[in-house]
């Protein structure tokens, strides 16, 4: 896709064009109803208006989710870029909204859009963010639950980047897994 | 090609500039 001139003349470009979701949990609608396209960036500038203008993910309310996929992607399951893929999952203690939250999703955002897993970006598809009142989740979707080396260098990467002890680890989940069986249930694919 | 990598100290200092 061509930017217009100003954007390559003055800002700094991005490898990627991204998209922002929002998600907000209205029980009387269809799911994909209440999943809307927020804006599309492609700039480190317009990224920075974007983030600077919406409301901190701790300040959604519960059932609410931000989302930030490639340009293409639609942030579920059934998207063909999605569906063979599975995600690192964070989840977050209740009193870590206040502490770690917010700080977590810049971190997170800010890895996908650097492209900061080299390479292995290219196996990233998105990130998401669920408020929720029972804990609240962040994870990075990657296109391939099979791709090993790739899968398991993202998640070093990550964990590193947010800045966690190495006494703490983080699992793998393949969406197949994920969409199958209850959250508990679910089985842990790989580990960092 | 080349890819358009970004760390995070260079991120953050282009969130305020003008």
């Amino acid at each position: 896709q061509e930017l217009p001139l100003g954007e390559i003349l003055d800002k700094y470009p991005l490898q990627n064009r991204w998209a922002l979701w929002f998600f907000k949990n209205d029980k009387n609608r269809m799911w994909q109803a209440n999943l809307r396209l927020v804006t599309r960036f492609s700039t480190v500038e317009d990224f920075w208006a974007l983030y600077d203008h919406i409301k901190p993910a701790s300040k959604l309310s519960c059932g609410c989710d931000y989302s930030l996929f490639k340009d293409g992607i639609e942030p579920m399951w059934e998207d063909t870029q999605n569906k063979r893929g599975g995600r690192w999952l964070i989840t977050l203690a209740k009193q870590q909204r206040h502490s770690k939250l917010d700080c977590f999703w810049l971190d997170t955002l800010l890895c996908l859009i650097g492209e900061m897993f080299g390479d292995y970006s290219d196996e990233l598809c998105g990130a998401v963010i669920n408020i929720r009142s029972k804990g609240d989740k962040i994870a990075i979707w990657t296109r391939e639950a099979e791709n090993q080396e790739a899968v398991t260098h993202i998640g070093r990467v990550y964990k590193e980047r947010l800045g966690l002890s190495q006494e703490v680890t983080i699992g793998y989940q393949a969406h197949a897994d994920t969409a199958t069986k209850s959250n508990s249930l679910t089985k842990t694919k790989f580990v960092v | 090609g080349t890819r358009i990598i970004y760390d995070r100290k260079f991120l953050m200092e282009c969130r305020n500039s003008p």
